[in-house]
């Protein structure tokens, strides 16, 4: 499979619908100091099913609705929206028969908390689902493939027994 | 689960070796498991001497030889499998420009062998210069952030202004 | 002990909140002393807002963000009783080319008020050009360090050089 | 009192006795990846007592001593001297009286181990003598006026228990 786009609705500080595309080679991301650009990884996570508080930041999944500024009111939803080709066929058998797949993930808060709904081209799945499909790839959300900003520090000065989780990711 | 571990250890220690010499023109380094003779309970220790330099653990060298040396590790890891996309968000920041040079030369090699897809967030005028194309961040309106394709030349501009 | 503490905050907070300001051009930060009501015990938890952006825990920044907020506090800290030098060892790593300005006057505005001398250790070209003097370090023999003056205008050459 | 120079002797890479000259202002340091620019640094926090391993990279104080290359033999001793000048007179009574004030640091390998030896103006002191002359000055080795690489990072990361310890830095 291939990765080819990432929608952020309501996403942080994406809140106009944008879409981020993933091309070929190497492609970079630039801009000034807190304009959002460690959000599209966190959103990229996120759709792909990261759960730890720790690793997305904020102290709740809310944390990822767009919370308003002077200008602008506050929402109550945030939808992350990852397309994949799969014209050559990889994926797994219950997803493999269509040329493209389409991950969603959507957070609405309620009176009586916050929901993440999951959909696999447009159908509802479970957390879990989305997971294994990218454990599938070997490309989950902690993948080694996915560098959080400050990650490379945590691994230089990390005890020599949580270094070794990483190669856990290998096995 | 054990012997998977060893095997997992075997390559990405390969693997490891390898980028280490690329990324720093020379060298050696190497992983050791210590603490204890069970894998599955060991730690991951990091050997490592830059050209002319004595093997020593990572911890004794500079931040950007250290930076350089996780990123190696790092890498490693996921050559040992590679992911259809590889983000990487602001690892080059403690880096200069001769290691820059070599860390995007060996991005584009993985890019070639593996067809992997990869995002690099960065603030280095140097590594905007060697990508394939260019995406900027703005937040023109406080607070609302905008995604614009960004011309490899205005780059430098982009990354400064507020 | 305990007045001590108080009166050491209340001093580092009014010169956090000032200096926060000057280093983001706006906005508004503030500490608290949380988690107990015994200053000896209690721990630091830091709030700040960039021009136009909630209140919130430095904590939900932005990696720059989040940086040049600490060395506000350091600098709060530091401003309650000024030391004769301060050495600043690549503080300026995650910060874009608007911040490392107001980062460089702020030091300026510094080393007039109180006569310290600064050392500043940086890869950052735009550092380099607003300092006094540059003092280079090469490895011209492999693992053996020479200090060199630097001429302003070569400076980039020299850190990027091997 | 004002710091003016700092003479390092065989002091990790720093083999040849160097003068890093701390002049008025603004002094900026550069240099490639492990040129030697923190070693400067970590000469400065030495040489005014810094005892804790943690702060100072290496397992031991032997950590500091020129270990050779593939040309140059390792040393068996490691020395820096700090220059203060007192004309202002602003120094501790028992050695106000000087215009210059030289503080130096040896450490020496022996077959029974490492041994720091301090002086003040040529006068051999104990490591706690040092230590309390630069807290009158409020400038010791932990002092905030002295951030050393990645310390921006942790103080970030920190518990908030440990960020308090900052303040009582000030008080
Ligand atoms: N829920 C939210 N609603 C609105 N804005 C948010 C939300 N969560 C985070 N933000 C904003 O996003 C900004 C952080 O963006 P991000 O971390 O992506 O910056 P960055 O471009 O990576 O910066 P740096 O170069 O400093 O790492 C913060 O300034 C914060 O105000
Ligand atoms: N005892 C020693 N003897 C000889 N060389 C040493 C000794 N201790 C450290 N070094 C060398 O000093 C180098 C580290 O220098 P330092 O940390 O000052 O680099 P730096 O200029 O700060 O680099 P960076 O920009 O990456 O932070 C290491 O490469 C190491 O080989
Ligand atoms: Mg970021
Ligand atoms: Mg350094």
């Amino acid at each position: 499979v291939k990765f080819t786009n990432v929608r952020l609705v309501g996403f942080k500080s994406f809140v106009e619908p944008t879409d981020f595309e993933i091309r070929e080679g190497l492609t970079g991301i630039v801009g000034p100091n807190g304009c959002g650009k460690s959000n599209l990884l966190e959103a990229l996570r996120w759709v792909m099913g990261a759960t730890s508080a720790k690793a997305l930041r904020g102290d709740g999944m809310e944390a990822v609705i767009f919370a308003g500024t002077s200008m602008r009111p506050s929402r109550n939803w945030a939808e992350v929206i990852l397309s994949l080709d799969n014209s050559d066929r990889s994926a797994p058998a219950e997803y493999n028969e269509h040329d493209t797949l389409e991950i969603s993930r959507r957070i609405i808060r309620k009176e009586e908390g916050t929901q993440s709904v999951y959909r696999i081209n447009q159908k509802e799945v479970r957390a879990k689902d989305v997971q294994l499909l990218f454990a599938d790839a070997s490309s989950g959300a902690n993948s080694p493939a996915l560098v959080r900003q400050g990650q490379i520090s945590e691994l230089i000065s990390a005890k020599p027994q949580n270094r070794r989780r990483l190669l856990e990711e290998a096995a | 689960a054990r012997q998977r571990l060893l095997d997992a250890f075997e390559t990405v220690n390969n693997n490891f070796a390898d980028l280490f010499k690329r990324l720093f023109n020379g060298g050696q380094a190497e992983l050791r498991l210590i603490e204890s003779d069970d894998p599955l309970e060991a730690g991951l220790e990091i050997m490592a001497s830059p050209p002319g330099k004595k093997l020593a653990s990572m911890s004794l060298m500079s931040g950007g030889e250290q930076a350089l040396t996780a990123t190696a590790l790092i890498f490693a890891v996921f050559m040992a499998n590679p992911a259809p996309v590889c983000v990487l968000d602001e690892v080059d920041a403690p880096l200069d420009d001769a290691n820059v040079e070599r860390f995007c030369r060996l991005l584009h090699e993985m890019a070639q062998e593996t067809e992997t897809r990869f995002v690099i967030i960065t603030h280095h005028a140097l590594t905007m210069s060697r990508m394939n194309r260019l995406f900027g961040v703005t937040m023109i309106e406080r607070g609302v952030s905008q995604l614009v394709s960004v011309d490899l030349n205005k780059a430098e501009q982009l990354a400064a202004a507020e």
